[in-house]
């Protein structure tokens, strides 16, 4: 069978797992993937349980990673065949800021990283979000922008860190791929702080455009399009492993 | 200088089989003493008999190969064959002409991936490299 362990084509003697080697079976194989262990699924509506943006994509990376088995050459940086593991966020809260008519409009997503594991470096670290063609804004160019909320005021606006901006026509339509890697450094110092990340929109001339607007879609669009975050590690010695 | 090892009398005759006509790989000859000789498994176990379908997306199950038997020149038959298969590699560097190379030393390692949903159901792609034996030295 190739490493992708699908069905080998020979007839192998099959037999059904008693539950004792079951039990054995399970944590052997545990521990040569590298798990910790069965995780606790928090029950979820079915409805939501249905295929989302984030597991197509990461099925296509594993589909892409069990291509590149063993290649540890190639160049550095971000090559697939150099993340030891890849996590990608779906379980954040949205909010939208359009209050004032001179404030700046901006769409904010919070994501619970505390599932990182310890002794991972950070290789890169991605914001997704699906753009449709904007229905209200036609023929103009927009700059979007993404920042880190390091820390919240309550009286006055809360301290962003710049990590990337991309131009784009309003009619264009695709997944949008933000560099949010910079955040990263924080992020693993403080693991159990959620992580905020908020989007500006704004025209040529500097007018801020009310994301929606432009054509960002947040958690209310279909289930395959919803932005997600995708991070890639570098694994420092893991624990979780045992030597083989 | 290499110190003479001093050789356990090996239990079967004297006289070495030439590397090349060590055991084909589905050939069920046994060797003189009813030892059977290193034939390799293939090991799948489904994730639907794990009952893990529900947190693991791919694959659909863990493969691999291993395999079982004695090498042809056993230098201590209670060794299990993968550990057994490299002191014999290591002897055979310092004797070649005396001591075959070994049999099943795995000679290709490749990763495992697995993807699955932890317990904030994001999504994790873990890869693990040199962890799955899928050739070694006699298939």
């Amino acid at each position: 069978g190739s490493s992708s362990g699908s069905r080998p084509q020979h007839s192998c003697p099959q037999r059904r797992l008693g539950a004792r080697e079951r039990r054995d079976m399970q944590r052997e194989i545990l521990a040569v993937l590298g798990l910790p262990g069965r995780p606790r699924l928090r029950a979820l509506p079915a409805a939501a349980r249905l295929p989302a943006s984030a597991p197509l994509f990461m099925l296509d990376l594993y589909h892409a990673m069990a291509g590149d088995d063993d290649e540890d050459a190639g160049s550095p940086g971000r090559r697939l065949g150099r993340a030891d593991l890849v996590m990608s966020f779906v379980n954040m809260v949205e909010r939208d800021h359009a209050l004032g008519h001179h404030e700046p409009h901006w769409k904010e997503f919070r994501f619970d990283l505390t599932q990182i594991p310890a002794g991972e470096a950070v290789t890169a670290a991605e914001f997704r979000i699906y753009k449709v063609p904007s229905t209200q804004i036609f023929n103009t160019t927009l700059h979007i922008s993404v920042f880190e909320v390091v820390q919240e005021h309550s009286n006055r606006e809360s301290d962003l860190f710049f990590l990337d901006l991309q131009t784009l026509r309003a009619g264009d339509e695709g997944w949008l791929v933000l560099d949010v890697t910079a955040a990263s450094d924080r992020w693993l110092l403080s693991r159990n702080k959620d992580l905020g990340l908020r989007i500006h929109v704004e025209t040529l001339d500097g007018h801020s455009v009310a994301p929606g607007l432009a054509g960002l879609l947040g958690r209310q669009a279909p289930r395959s399009r919803q932005p997600f975050m995708v991070t890639f590690f570098r694994a420092s010695a893991s624990t979780i492993r045992a030597p083989r | 200088a290499v110190r003479p090892l001093k050789r356990r009398q090996p239990k079967q005759t004297n006289e070495l089989p030439h590397p090349n006509k060590l055991p084909g790989i589905f050939d069920d000859i046994h060797s003189s003493h009813g030892r059977q000789v290193c034939r390799r498994h293939e090991l799948y176990v489904s994730f639907r008999d794990l009952g893990w379908l529900d947190w693991v997306i791919a694959p659909q199950g863990y493969s691999a190969y291993y395999c079982e038997g004695e090498c042809t020149f056993p230098l201590d038959s209670c060794m299990n064959a993968t550990n057994h298969a490299i002191l014999q590699s290591l002897v055979h560097l310092m004797k070649p002409d005396a001591v075959p190379k070994a049999c099943c030393a795995p000679t290709k390692l490749s990763a495992t991936s697995v993807l699955y949903y932890d317990s904030s159901n994001n999504v994790i792609l873990r890869k693990h490299r040199n962890m799955v034996v899928k050739a070694c030295g006699c298939h």
